[in-house]
């Protein structure tokens, strides 16, 4: 699934 | 996090370090493009607010602070400290058209219509384009010094190794972004002329100069 809105990259 | 990423945020760190390292040791900003400078100050700015309103690591946090803190000292030295050397004649590149457009873009494509979500989402399409602005610089000029070459160099790889980290995640955590995606796809295209002439060039001992 698309993981949207969790931004836990750099 | 998988070796992808930790690679990936290392090249970019490293680029980060080049860069500043250079200005410092040299007392010059030859050869660097401000505008570059600034959009990136303005992509970590708005993609690092989050760092007040959700905790992910420590590891994510100080690497946000870092690259915030070198992203702003290195403006600085362009602008204050070494603003003699800025060289702004070859620094045209009209920014507006790539900062206009990713707020657009923001606003029209995000994952949801919120403040925050909507800085993070700019700041990733300003990211995928923020280079142009020293490719440019260094087409006009036709040439770009061994150091300033090495640090595009990193910055370039960074995106890369992002593109393997985000082709792992697929597979291994069932995690993709698109718009990030699709933003660093973009961004790594940009580059890939650039690492061309690095290779063919830089590596064998020879300066970056674009033919006449």
């Amino acid at each position: 699934a698309s993981s949207k809105g969790i931004h836990d990259e750099l | 996090m998988n070796i992808f990423r930790l690679l990936g945020d290392i090249s970019h760190l490293l680029a980060i370090i080049i860069l500043l390292r250079k200005i410092w040791m040299s007392r010059s900003c030859a050869g660097i493009s401000g505008k570059s400078q600034l959009l990136f100050g303005l992509v970590y700015t708005t993609r690092y607010l989050d760092l007040i309103t959700s905790y992910i690591s420590l590891y994510n946090s100080v690497m946000k602070v870092v690259f915030l803190a070198a992203s702003y000292a290195t403006i600085y030295l362009m602008y204050v400290k070494f603003k003699a050397t800025y060289d702004h004649n070859h620094d045209t590149f009209r920014i507006e058209f790539l900062v206009v457009p990713a707020v657009a873009l923001a606003l029209l494509i995000n994952h949801d219509f919120q403040v925050v979500e909507i800085l993070w989402t700019f700041s990733i399409y300003l990211e995928s384009v923020a280079i142009l602005p020293q490719l440019f610089m260094v087409s006009k000029t036709g040439e770009a010094e061994s150091i300033t070459s090495h640090y595009l160099f990193a910055l370039g790889v960074y995106r890369g190794l992002y593109l393997l980290n985000w082709i792992y995640r697929f597979w291994a955590e069932d995690h993709y972004d698109l718009i990030a995606i699709v933003a660093g796809v973009v961004q790594t295209v940009l580059y890939c002329d650039f690492f061309y002439l690095y290779i063919t060039k830089v590596l064998r001992g020879k300066k970056l100069q674009l033919p006449a």
